[in-house]
C-alpha cells in the first residue's frame, strides 16, 4: 500500500460540482464514479449527467433524497446509459425522465460491488486502488462548519446521510486521512474536498463502500 | 426574502458563530485536527441545512471478506 495516493493525480476525477439546493448527493456520487471508472479504462474524462439519474433512477426520490445503492440497483438492472452532462444539464430540481434511443452514445456499468469496511479501513485503501474511487455515506452533520484540517470528531457512525466519493488518502503525516469529494461546490472545505482520519469509521465512512466496474 | 427570513438568518448565524466556538474548543492541541467557521451554510440552521443537503442514506451491505490466511500444513 502506497503511503499517498489520489485518483486526481491520475486525471480520472472530475471538477468539484455543486449540488446547490438539490438533495442529490446520491446521484452526484454514483456519477462521479461512473465518471471515473470509464476514465481509468481509458476513455476521456468527461461530466456525464446527474440530471438524468435524479429524473430517472425511479428507485430514489431525485432531489427529494436517495441512496447510492439503489442507483447502482437501476443503472445495473436496466443498462441505461448515461449521456453527457452537456445533454441533460443539471437543474437543480426534479424533472421527468428523458429518454434517449438505443443508438445514443453513452455510459452503462457492467456491476458493481458493495461492502461494511468498518474495522478494515486498509482493506478499503487496497480497494479504492484495485477498483478506483469509492462511493461512501457518511454523517456529514458537522460538516456544515467545515474549513479544512483532518475530520476527526464531531461526527459518528450509524447516522450516515450524506453520499460522498473517496478519491484518495494520505498516510505521510502522524494522522493518516482519507480524501473525500464533496458536491457542495469548490468553495467548501479544502477545494470542495474534506478530509477525513483513517481508522475508526470516522463519520462511519467505512460503513456503506460502493465501486463501479464498466 | 422578507424580514421574517432576514431575522431567521441573523439568527442562524449567530448560533452557527456559537457552534463554531465550541467545535474548535474541544481538542485545541491536536495535530491537524478540522477547523470550523463561517462558510456558505453559516446562515442556515442546522435542521435546515440537513432537510437540504444531508438527503441519503447508508445500506446494510454484507462485510468485505478479507482473505483468510492459508494454513500452514507443516512447521518445520
Amino acid at each position: 500500500l502506497p503511503v499517498k495516493f489520489d485518483w486526481r493525480d491520475k486525471h480520472v476525477v472530475t471538477q468539484v460540482r455543486n449540488q446547490h439546493m438539490c438533495g442529490g448527493c446520491w446521484a452526484f456520487s454514483v456519477v462521479g464514479a461512473v465518471e471515473s471508472a470509464y476514465a481509468r479504462k481509458g476513455q476521456p474524462l468527461e461530466e456525464l449527467s446527474v440530471q438524468q439519474v435524479i429524473d430517472c433512477s425511479y428507485n430514489n426520490y431525485g432531489c427529494n433524497g436517495g441512496t447510492p445503492s439503489s442507483a447502482f440497483t437501476w443503472l445495473n438492472k436496466t443498462q441505461v446509459k448515461l449521456v453527457k452532462d452537456s445533454e441533460y444539464p443539471f437543474k437543480v430540481q426534479n424533472g421527468l425522465c428523458r429518454y434517449f434511443s438505443d443508438s445514443h452514445p453513452g455510459y452503462s456499468i457492467k456491476d458493481y460491488s458493495a461492502f461494511d469496511f468498518s474495522g478494515q479501513e486498509d482493506e478499503m485503501a487496497k480497494a479504492l486502488l484495485n477498483f478506483g474511487p469509492l462511493v461512501v455515506v457518511v454523517d456529514a452533520m458537522s460538516w456544515q462548519d467545515y474549513l479544512g484540517g483532518i475530520i476527526q470528531h464531531h461526527c459518528s457512525s450509524g447516522e450516515a446521510n450524506h453520499a460522498v466519493l473517496i478519491t484518495g488518502f494520505d498516510k505521510t503525516g502522524s494522522t493518516p486521512y482519507w480524501i473525500v469529494r464533496n458536491s457542495w461546490g469548490s468553495s467548501w472545505g479544502v477545494d470542495g474536498y474534506a478530509h477525513v482520519k483513517m481508522g475508526g469509521n470516522i463519520c462511519g465512512i467505512a460503513d456503506s463502500v460502493s465501486a463501479v466496474f464498466v | 426574502s422578507g424580514p421574517r427570513s432576514r431575522e431567521r438568518q441573523t439568527a442562524a448565524f449567530r448560533e452557527s458563530l456559537k457552534r463554531h466556538h465550541y467545535l474548535n474548543s474541544l481538542f485545541p492541541g491536536e495535530n491537524y485536527t478540522a477547523v470550523y467557521g463561517v462558510n456558505q451554510f453559516s446562515y442556515l440552521l442546522p435542521e435546515e441545512f440537513k432537510a437540504i443537503y444531508l438527503r441519503s442514506k447508508p445500506s446494510k451491505y454484507p462485510r468485505y471478506p478479507v482473505e483468510a490466511p492459508k494454513p500452514t500444513s507443516s512447521v518445520p
